[in-house]
């Protein structure tokens, strides 16, 4: 069978998007005194065939596309997924009323992938 | 049920970040806690550092490794009055709750920081009068009973004198050591930490707390005592290696 070719405009491509967390929205302000909230991002879009190399997929993501494309009601498309992450500090009270400064890692999406 | 997904979910996350549920808004009667300008520098340096994630999971302040960095606060209560031994000293009791730590934490540092606030009673005064408190700061190894001798109780960890300056004064020490043993149920007595003022002339000997036959003295001429706990220490399943 032949490969469908299902042209995917840029804006919908798998990319991280921007996404700004607020601790006020989750109602976490009594306790977070800082950041104030932080630009966590996430992933989103499709992972068409072919996979370019800027959509970072791996080689099981490049024959997914393929087996995809060639029978897409039975397969599905490799998911887009953070690949890169990276970490924040964070300032807070704790149930003790102590000022703790604890750094988390994999809080921020810098770069996601088809996988 | 919509609300209680919400909830679940938060626990999920609180509990990813090492909490064991959403810490309680600050009392209406007290106000909070302020954050330590030690704090506030280490935390705007973190922004820059994680920037270029250079060395996670290491505190370059103080030279160990660890994600935590908590300034624990000291719930001892002032203990004036207390001692039999001596009436001349400002005697305040130490308590710092180890068990917040989770136990899967490495405790790395532990460092006792002390201020000492001082406010004389007039510019006189201070030309004159206190210029070093000896400090003396005992480990208390068993609960002290009512009318028990609480001498028998206590282990001396630090004896100094210290030149007091014109506003507040700061003793540090490392209590790793004696912090890691405070993590095992019902073994944190906490400490004493004992101030005596050191004069010149014996015979102006000004008491922080009166004895028997002095007048009560006035509030301010007592040092404020501010002791906190900087407990830095590294939760494993939080620092993981990047090469995975």
């Amino acid at each position: 069978r032949s490969a469908i070719h299902i042209p995917v405009t840029p804006s919908s491509v798998c990319k991280a998007r921007r996404l700004y967390i607020s601790f006020k929205d989750v109602g976490w302000q009594d306790w977070v005194i800082a950041p104030q909230g932080f630009m966590a991002n996430y992933c989103h879009g499709e992972c068409p065939f072919p996979l370019s190399e800027s959509l970072n997929g791996t080689n099981h993501a490049i024959l997914q596309t393929l087996v995809h494309s060639l029978d897409p009601e039975n397969t599905p498309q490799p998911c887009c997924v953070p690949i890169r992450l990276s970490s924040i500090s964070m300032l807070y009270y704790d149930n003790n009323d102590n000022v703790v400064l604890q750094h988390y890692q994999d809080m921020v999406v810098d770069e996601c992938g088809c996988r | 049920p919509r609300a209680e997904d919400t909830n679940r979910q938060e626990q999920l996350l609180l509990r990813s970040l090492g909490l064991s549920g959403r810490p309680r808004p600050a009392g209406s009667h007290q106000p909070r806690r302020q954050v330590p300008s030690a704090l506030w520098r280490m935390f705007r340096r973190a922004e820059k550092l994680e920037a270029l994630e250079s060395q996670p999971c290491t505190v370059s302040e103080y030279g160990v490794r660890g994600n935590i960095i908590r300034y624990v606060q000291d719930q001892g209560r002032l203990v004036s009055g207390w001692s039999r031994s001596c009436q001349a000293c400002l005697e305040k009791h130490l308590f710092f709750n180890m068990s917040i730590l989770q136990p899967v934490e490495v405790l790395s540092l532990a460092q006792l920081e002390i201020k000492l606030h001082w406010k004389p009673l007039s510019p006189v005064q201070l030309l004159q009068g206190t210029q070093a408190v000896a400090v003396s700061l005992y480990k208390v190894v068993r609960s002290t009973l009512k009318g028990a001798n609480p001498k028998a109780n206590r282990r001396l960890v630090l004896s100094q004198s210290v030149q007091l300056q014109r506003e507040s004064t700061s003793i540090t020490m490392d209590l790793t050591a004696l912090a890691e043993s405070w993590r095992k149920p019902g073994s944190n007595y906490g400490l004493i930490l004992e101030l005596l003022p050191l004069r010149a002339d014996p015979e102006e000997f000004l008491p922080f707390y009166p004895g028997n036959s002095l007048p009560l003295q006035p509030a301010f001429a007592l040092p404020l005592v501010q002791a906190s706990l900087v407990a830095v220490s590294l939760n494993p399943n939080q620092c993981r290696s990047r090469r995975r």
